[in-house]
């Protein structure tokens, strides 16, 4: 895959951080 | 067969909070096929935004922005405002990933405009912090000074010192 290579964008990374507990639950 | 569905989806979410991404993709694609069959139009929507971002993860962002545009498209048939929002803020941090700010701000600015309308203030802040990193990207110094401004006063209003 595609490398991570813009995490010194803030605010992508703030999203990614949140993102990483967020689910659609059933 | 239903029940299926619903198990497959939470298979899904318990392994994407494992930081399973493959494993949760797989399970996700089975709720997907499930949602399909029975033409559940919301639990389509959720397993699209599941997959996009499982993908996120595994650094498949071009694979993520087409499940993020698949939940665009539902959310607008389903007239959930709030989850098109979140899809396009989405998107646009998906592009931002993959490069292209062009279209990162596109859909920045399509959450901007959905957020005003809600009276999403967090939001409405969250997109213009975005939409003054795009304008950066792409050399574009006073619109981004413009958006960063608007960002300012929003967090000021909103209490957000950070």
């Amino acid at each position: 895959g595609q490398r991570l290579h813009l995490m010194q964008v803030d605010s992508v990374q703030r999203w990614m951080e949140d993102l990483k507990l967020m689910t659609e639950c059933e | 067969r239903a029940a299926q569905g619903r198990a497959y989806g939470n298979l899904g979410n318990t392994q994407y909070l494992l930081g399973n991404f493959t494993e949760a993709a797989t399970f996700h694609k089975e709720r997907l096929a499930i949602a399909k069959e029975f033409g559940d139009k919301a639990a389509e929507r959720r397993a699209y935004s599941n997959l996009g971002n499982a993908h996120i993860f595994l650094g498949r962002f071009d694979v993520a922005a087409e499940y993020y545009k698949k939940t665009l498209q539902l959310a607008r048939q389903l007239r959930d405002q709030a989850v098109e929002a979140q899809a396009c803020y989405s998107l646009g941090n998906t592009y931002t990933l993959l490069q292209d700010y062009e279209r990162a701000a596109e859909y920045h600015l399509r959450h901007l405009l959905i957020a005003q309308e809600l009276a999403d203030r967090v939001g409405e802040g969250r997109a213009c912090w975005s939409l003054g990193n795009a304008y950066v990207s792409m050399g574009s110094p006073a619109q981004a000074l413009t958006f960063a401004k608007k960002h300012l006063q929003i967090s000021q209003e909103i209490g957000d010192r950070n």
